[in-house]
């Protein structure tokens, strides 16, 4: 089971559709700075589920939709597609291919979508239980979660314990 | 749920062990339950020590020491229950070329059940991995993501991580 | 003392826009006291916008573009008192090429009236330095300090930072 | 007004007495991971006076005295020399060299001489005032510095300003 594509539309720096197609084994991103490598990660989390905006680098969830240039306007909505290939047969369906989506708009409305049929964020973590597909510390792994991890004052190292439990 | 973590902590603690003797090429380290009577709320305790030095705190280790013990621990708790998919985003920044050699190492070794997107400016991390995208913003604001090279197309060349000169 | 205070306040705010503006090649940059009749005791705002983007938060923007934001506040006061020294540890980690030319080109600009010593694992910043130290250890835990290149004898060669190879 | 060499003897990693040669313009300072060079940062700074065991990445300034290794016993104390060029004469001395060293035994008790003659931290700390040679925040950057600076959390950004008023 892998990541397929991850497809992008009105989030962050991607105003424009954009696919991103991912393959197996190592893949190196880059590019200048400030160009939306980060961003990437910040979808890919986001359509996992991340509630926590303080993880998408922002303080309200509504900062992640295209918010304009200096030539273009800002967007209403901002979604997300994952599609992941099911070639052992690991998710609960026939489908040889599962997509997820999430959209949010600006009034603040937001939904989730199991192959394009609405459905509730429960459902999608539901069938991703035992997959080790979500946002866990030890898939998304960030330069300043080096600090958390090794200090005493916060709880990230007891949390990265109980995800893998 | 007691018995689950401790077992899953006695899992994490060995591979700990291996994989940080691999990254320092020597050396020891172990995690320790500081309350083992009360382990769901102990706090974790980290010991590391590199080949040939003497046991030190882990404030008083070095910035590419302290990141390559996280990442140690970070793979320990990956190799319990491997995600499908991990992305690193610019762990290798305070690293040297050995460090980073050994790091991309353990990764090729893990890639075979793991997809690995590792958003970089290192050109080591560049030449190592399979694929490569790079991504621009030649419009101020809008991401553009370009493939630069796919397995089945590799194609040698300079790759200027500031594409945007 | 409120007095100092302010005309200082004014001196880093107008150099702070000035280095931004040359680190960042255009875009606009200011800082604030958030209670104008309190200053010894007012927060201090930043806001900094890139060339053709949006404003966005300091937190939204990547992590190059926070570091050249710092690396412009840190400078702009610098330049209110140059001291005869400045050691920078490993600054230019999250920038990409481009960037690290621009802060050697600000740098070099500083470096008849004061000495810079740059803590780096950077190629580019090895190259574009006019003395170079490198720092082993070939005894485990005992560091070892070897003068590789100084400004009298310019010699070229490959700087491997793996010295321990 | 330059600084033209550091002499380290028992501090961190460098047991046996180490010269570091400094000249004008400017200097990289290269090597592996954990081969000494913030330590070389942590000794200009102690030898300028500085007090908080935390910038010096310790719990107590006694970590700051080499504590063996596996093949070295510790050392009883440390010592560290700055030599600074005063050919602007503006230090307030007719010596065309300035000698500044710091001691600190294990016992706890610490020695600050000036020139070789034994003198009191205050002295040194008046002699160098108003010639911008110190610990100050801009004057030693390190790459953490950046996210406290940034931050509104912390009170880094305001003591900044005030160093420079
Ligand atoms: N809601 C938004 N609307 C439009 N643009 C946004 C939005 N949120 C973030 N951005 C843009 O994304 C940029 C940051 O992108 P990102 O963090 O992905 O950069 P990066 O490629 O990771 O760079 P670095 O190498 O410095 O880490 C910001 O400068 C901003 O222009
Ligand atoms: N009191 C001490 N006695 C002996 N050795 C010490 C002491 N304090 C620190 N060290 C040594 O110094 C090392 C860290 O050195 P330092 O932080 O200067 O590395 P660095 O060259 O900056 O590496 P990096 O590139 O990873 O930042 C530790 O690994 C430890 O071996
Ligand atoms: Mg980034
Ligand atoms: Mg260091």
């Amino acid at each position: 089971m892998y990541l397929k594509r991850l497809e992008l539309l009105g989030f962050k720096s991607f105003p424009d559709k954009t696919v991103v197609k991912l393959t197996p084994g190592v893949t190196a991103v880059v590019g200048p700075n400030g160009c939306g490598k980060s961003n990437i990660l910040d979808a890919l989390r986001w359509v996992l589920g991340e509630q926590k905006v303080s993880l998408l680098r922002g303080s309200k969830m509504e900062e992640i939709i295209f918010n304009g240039t200096r030539d273009l306007k800002p967007l209403g909505m901002a979604e997300v597609t994952l599609v992941i290939q099911n070639n052992k047969g690991i998710l609960p369906t026939e489908y040889s291919e599962v997509q997820i989506t999430r959209r949010l708009f600006r009034s603040g409305e937001s939904e989730y979508l199991l192959n394009k049929v609405p459905c509730r964020l429960k459902d999608i973590t539901e069938m991703l239980m035992d997959t080790g597909i979500g946002a866990h510390v030890y898939s998304m792994i960030q330069q300043d979660m080096v600090d958390a991890i090794l200090s005493d004052r916060t709880d990230d190292r007891r949390f990265l314990f109980e995800e893998a439990a | 749920a007691k018995n689950l973590f401790l077992s899953t902590f006695e899992e994490v603690r060995k591979n700990f062990q291996q994989v940080f003797e691999e990254l320092f090429t020597g050396g020891q380290a172990d995690i320790r339950l500081l309350s083992e009577d009360d382990p769901l709320e102990s706090p974790i305790e980290i010991i590391a020590r590199p080949r040939g030095k003497k046991l030190l705190s882990i404030t008083q280790m070095s910035g590419g020491e302290r990141a390559l013990t996280a990442i140690s621990l970070l793979f320990a708790i990956y190799l319990v229950k491997p995600s499908p998919f991990c992305i690193l985003d610019e762990i290798d920044a305070p690293l040297d070329d050995a460090n980073i050699h050994r790091f991309l190492k353990i990764i090729k070794n893990f890639s075979d059940q793991t997809q690995f997107i590792i958003i970089t400016h290192n050109k080591i991390t560049m030449e190592a991995s399979d694929n490569l995208y790079g991504i621009t913003m030649e419009q101020p604001g809008i991401t553009k993501v370009v493939s630069v090279r796919f397995q089945e197309d590799v194609q040698e060349g300079v790759v200027d991580t500031s594409l945007d000169r």
